[in-house]
């Protein structure tokens, strides 16, 4: 079983986008495949078909669960979804209100890697979607992974705020015991911006071994698979996002990602 | 003094596009204008050239006054800009630990509009910059201001976001005495995305009373224009981009908007 996570402190980045597109592409390819939603805001949850307002049992659960010192059960609160095998882990709105009640409680760090640990047999894959913030959703998905991907806009204030991003990794990275791999992802590449071919040059000389050897292009039809509920890599295997994102995934499995 | 707040817990809808290009509208036409950057990632303080992993004061340090229950000093912490007189109250990395040092202490949800009240001679306009995430940031924008602008990516996932974001509203509302008014701003339109025009007409029939009655267009331009750090409105008066902010403002300032 391998765990990802999928985070960037910038909102809008494709975070979510990178998630439903790698979970699609390897579902079709028979791998059973879990995607587990740490937004509040739940975009995952909903591109799912359910209600991050109305769930009872979501991650939250885990962290109330652990809060009051009782075993969490992260086997009953997975979902179906339309795409079998892909199954979701949800999130729900209560979500926000973590980093108020634990605030600096000790040892919440490592809940939601335990949960994961717990279901160990039953997923080939799974993919964490993280929050636009720095908290302790984000550090609990950074401390279950075991490869880290970066989605960053090829634009010139995301080359700012990841610098940010890299110094909150390089604080997780301390308190790891095992190796972590990270690939950043340039997103939503767009030919005919100047400042976006500046901006991956850039990029590629801050971080020459950490950003991935292409890049995802613009595809307005990542707004259209948003709308049906159905990852682009399943309704439109052709399309230039879903060529772009199978790229990725063959260099994560194959290539020399290897931390 | 009018204070305006631009929030919306989705990412990357444009909060700091639409800051950064009213301001400069408004600037340019002479009005002493102050832009409020209470995002931990600090895309606005980074937009207007300062650095939010270093700063030492910043909006943290309202929050950290108010705490020790010592008086604050706004005019101490705010900045010029290349663009005088808009002027930035900027905010730092800090900020990210606020939720979990405040907790559910009382009485930090009026920090903001207590600081800006004692500013109250020196600027014509203010306008606030949210993080994407319900905390006690953006509460304390929305209770600090008297007109809430939320922007919208024409697209579904994020008409699904809106109806949390409208809930944390009406939560907001009944807790505030004064009225706020909100209007709805389309972001990010493209008119060759058959779903976006879907979108846009779901938008206006969910909240017929709170979408503007146009839209903001995409537009390459915003990108080269947060590479250089000088708002659209400012580099480029004729760009698409500036035209639709143009009339947004203009709509505010005189159309039907008053709540
Ligand atoms: N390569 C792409 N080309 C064009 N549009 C894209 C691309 N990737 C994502 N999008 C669109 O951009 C928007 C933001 O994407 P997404 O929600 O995945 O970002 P995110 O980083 O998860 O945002 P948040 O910070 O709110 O969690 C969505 O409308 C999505 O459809
Ligand atoms: N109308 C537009 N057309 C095209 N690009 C736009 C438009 N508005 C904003 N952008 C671009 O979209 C990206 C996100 O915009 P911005 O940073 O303003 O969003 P945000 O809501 O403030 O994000 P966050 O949630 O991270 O605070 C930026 O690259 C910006 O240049
Ligand atoms: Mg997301
Ligand atoms: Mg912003």
């Amino acid at each position: 079983m391998k765990i990802w996570a999928v985070a960037n402190q910038k909102g809008g980045v494709g975070k979510t986008t990178t998630v439903v597109t790698l979970a699609g592409l390897l579902s079709q390819q028979g791998q059973r495949v879990l995607v587990v939603d740490l937004d509040p805001h739940g975009s995952l949850t909903t591109y799912f078909g359910f209600d991050p307002d109305t769930l009872e049992r979501s991650v939250y659960t885990l962290f109330q669960a652990t809060a009051a010192e009782q075993r969490p059960d992260p086997e009953a609160l997975l979902r179906p979804t339309r795409f079998e095998p892909l199954r979701l882990l949800p999130a729900s709105t209560a979500l926000a209100t973590l980093d108020r009640q634990l605030g600096s409680r000790e040892g919440m760090g490592l809940v939601l890697a335990r949960a994961l640990q717990a279901l160990a047999g039953q997923f080939d894959h799974i993919f964490i979607d993280c929050p636009p913030v720095v908290g302790v959703l984000m550090i609990n998905a950074m401390a279950a992974c075991q490869h880290l991907l970066i989605p960053v806009q090829t634009e010139f204030l995301a080359l700012k705020g990841l610098e940010r991003m890299m110094r909150t990794l390089a604080m997780v990275l301390r308190a790891r015991k095992r190796p972590l791999a990270y690939t950043i992802i340039p997103t939503m590449f767009d030919r005919h911006i100047r400042s976006a071919a500046e901006a991956l040059t850039q990029l590629r000389q801050n971080y020459p071994e950490a950003v991935w050897q292409s890049v995802i292009p613009v595809d307005a039809l990542f707004r259209e698979a948003s709308r049906e509920g159905i990852p682009l890599s399943i309704s439109n295997p052709t399309a230039r996002g879903t060529i772009a994102y199978g790229a990725l995934l063959a260099d994560l499995l194959h290539g020399g990602h290897e931390a």
